[in-house]
C-alpha cells in the first residue's frame, strides 16, 4: 500500500510541469525511502531523474515497493482540477491497475478525488553514476531561465564559456548574435541571488536550444539552479527540492 | 559541424 501526502498540492504540480513537455511516458517507482522516477525524451538526448525523499511529503508510507507507469500529459489533467493549496495524497495498493489522487481542501471541507489508470511501460533504467565535472555553478534558476530563452531565440545551439572570473553564454544564428555575461558574486542578503562558480578547468561547450528550454521549465520548483559541466560527460542541470531533486542530464554537442 | 549524442551512451543499464 502506497499512501503519500503533499501537503500542497502544488508541489507535486510543480515537479511534474517541470519535465511534462519532455517527456511522456514515465515509471515512478514508489519505495520505503520515497519516490524516484527517470525517463529519457523521444530524442534519447535528455535524461530526467526525479527524487522525492520522505521529508518533502506530510505523510508518506510505502508498505512494498510498487512501480506506477503513468502518462504525463494524462496526469497532468487529474492535477490541473486540484487547487494549488489542497492537499493531494496519492494512492495506490501492492498490484495497482490504477492510482488514485485525493485533492483535500482542508479550510472548505471539500475532498475531490480522481482515478488514474496505469501503464505497463517497457523503459530502460540507467545507473547514474557520480561523474567528473570540470566547472560546478550554482546560480539563481530565474536568471538562468531568462538567459536561455533570450539567447534561443536567435539561434538552435547556445555555447556555454566559464573561465575563472566569467561565466559567458553565446548564441550566433542567421539573423546575428547575443552574448550574456555574468560574474561570480555573493548578495548576503540574498544569498539565493549569489552566483557561486567553482571551476577545475575552464568550459567551452554547445548545448541543443531546444532541451535548454526544456530545463528551464523546471525553475518552478526552486529559486537556484546547479549546474555541472565537463567537456567529456554529460552535464548536469539540477533543481533541488526540500528532500530530493529533478536532475536533467544533457550531452554536449561535440565535433563530428 | 557538432553532433548531438545520445544519453544512454554515457550511462549504464540496470
Amino acid at each position: 500500500m502506497l499512501e503519500a501526502k503533499f501537503q500542497e498540492a502544488s508541489l507535486f504540480k510543480r515537479i511534474i510541469d517541470g519535465f511534462k513537455d519532455c517527456v511522456q511516458l514515465v515509471n515512478f517507482q514508489c519505495k520505503e525511502d520515497g519516490i524516484i522516477a527517470q525517463a529519457v525524451d523521444d530524442s534519447r538526448v535528455l535524461l530526467v531523474s526525479l527524487e522525492i525523499g520522505v521529508e518533502a511529503f506530510q505523510d508518506y508510507r510505502c508498505d512494498h515497493p510498487v512501480t506506477l507507469g503513468m502518462d504525463l500529459s494524462s496526469l497532468s489533467k487529474i492535477l490541473r482540477c486540484g487547487n494549488n493549496t489542497d492537499t493531494l495524497t496519492l494512492i495506490a495498493d501492492d498490484t495497482p491497475d490504477a492510482i488514485i489522487l485525493l485533492f483535500e481542501d482542508t479550510k472548505k471541507d471539500r475532498i475531490s478525488e480522481y482515478s488514474l489508470k496505469l501503464m505497463d511501460i517497457d523503459a530502460d533504467f540507467l545507473k547514474i553514476e557520480d561523474l567528473q565535472y570540470d566547472t560546478t555553478l550554482m546560480m539563481p534558476s530565474a536568471e538562468f531561465s531568462k538567459t536561455v530563452r533570450d539567447l534561443s531565440q536567435l539561434s538552435d545551439s547556445l555555447n556555454i564559456l566559464v573561465t575563472k572570473e566569467t561565466i559567458k553564454f553565446v548564441a550566433t544564428g542567421d539573423v546575428g548574435s547575443g552574448s550574456v555575461i555574468l560574474k561570480p558574486f555573493i548578495n548576503m542578503e540574498n544569498p539565493d541571488e549569489s552566483i557561486k562558480l567553482d571551476m577545475d578547468q575552464p568550459v567551452d561547450l554547445t548545448f541543443g536550444s531546444k532541451y535548454l528550454q526544456d530545463i528551464v521549465k523546471g525553475s518552478a520548483l526552486s529559486n537556484k539552479i546547479g549546474i555541472r559541466l565537463s567537456s567529456e560527460a554529460p552535464a548536469l542541470f539540477q533543481f533541488d527540492l526540500s528532500s530530493g531533486f529533478l536532475q536533467f542530464f544533457l550531452a554536449p554537442k561535440f565535433d563530428d | 559541424m557538432k553532433a548531438q549524442p545520445v544519453i544512454s551512451k554515457f550511462f549504464k543499464n540496470v
